[in-house]
């Protein structure tokens, strides 16, 4: 008789769950009625079935995002998790749809769903794309804009990971400054 | 302690069937 490894059968389980979301533009509903819960997942094997199960970023329509967050936090400013939180932002330019999107956006999930900010990881709350027609956006949001040293060591991870060149300064918003704002950029609080 | 995975190890998943 046979024994199989429990390594062939098991599924690599995740330190984290995590729920992805999606949001599609349709003015005649309020924000969050266009919010929807598509799936959760634990473990690496169930990350990927969702991963290579749906459309990438580049070939949504306009005014769609997706969100991953750890489960229990909703992916909006007003959930307990990101009210005190910011977001680290990365802004693309109209080229970098076709170039970097995709590239970029699975490489965040990859540094969520690995934990790949060491001890900070505990500070990410989670991602969102916003796929649009002025400039696509890809951030990475923490449960507090007062935790300088996870701040840090989440945006210098992820400017690395993402391939982010040294001269290019990507900046840290709290989601308070992005709600107040009053013009068309937020002040950073960190780059 | 936490369950880092890097990234080469999660793509070398990405296209294995899963048994579930």
């Amino acid at each position: 008789q046979k024994v199989i490894s429990p390594e062939s059968y098991i599924k690599h389980p995740l330190q984290n769950k995590w729920a992805l979301w999606f949001f599609k533009n349709d003015k005649s509903k309020t924000w969050q009625a266009n919010l929807r819960l598509i799936s959760k997942f634990d473990t690496v094997e169930d990350f990927w079935a969702l991963y290579n199960h749906i459309q990438l970023p580049s070939d949504l329509m306009s005014g769609c995002d997706y969100s991953l967050f750890k489960d229990g936090i909703e992916p909006m400013w007003e959930d307990g998790r990101n009210r005190k939180g910011g977001r680290w932002l990365i802004t693309l330019s109209k080229q970098q749809r076709r170039a970097d999107l995709d590239r970029f956006w699975l490489e965040t999930l990859m540094c969520l769903v690995g934990e790949g900010f060491d001890e900070h990881s505990d500070d990410v709350c989670g991602a969102v794309i916003n796929v649009r027609a002025k400039g696509d956006k890809i951030a990475v949001w923490t449960t507090d804009y007062e935790n300088k040293d996870a701040i840090t060591h989440i945006g210098q991870v992820y400017k690395e990971r993402l391939g982010v060149p040294p001269k290019v300064i990507i900046g840290y918003q709290s989601h308070a400054d992005t709600a107040t704002k009053s013009g068309s950029s937020t002040k950073n609080k960190f780059v | 302690g936490k369950r880092q995975y890097n990234r080469v190890f999660l793509l070398g998943f990405q296209f294995i069937p899963a048994c579930i």
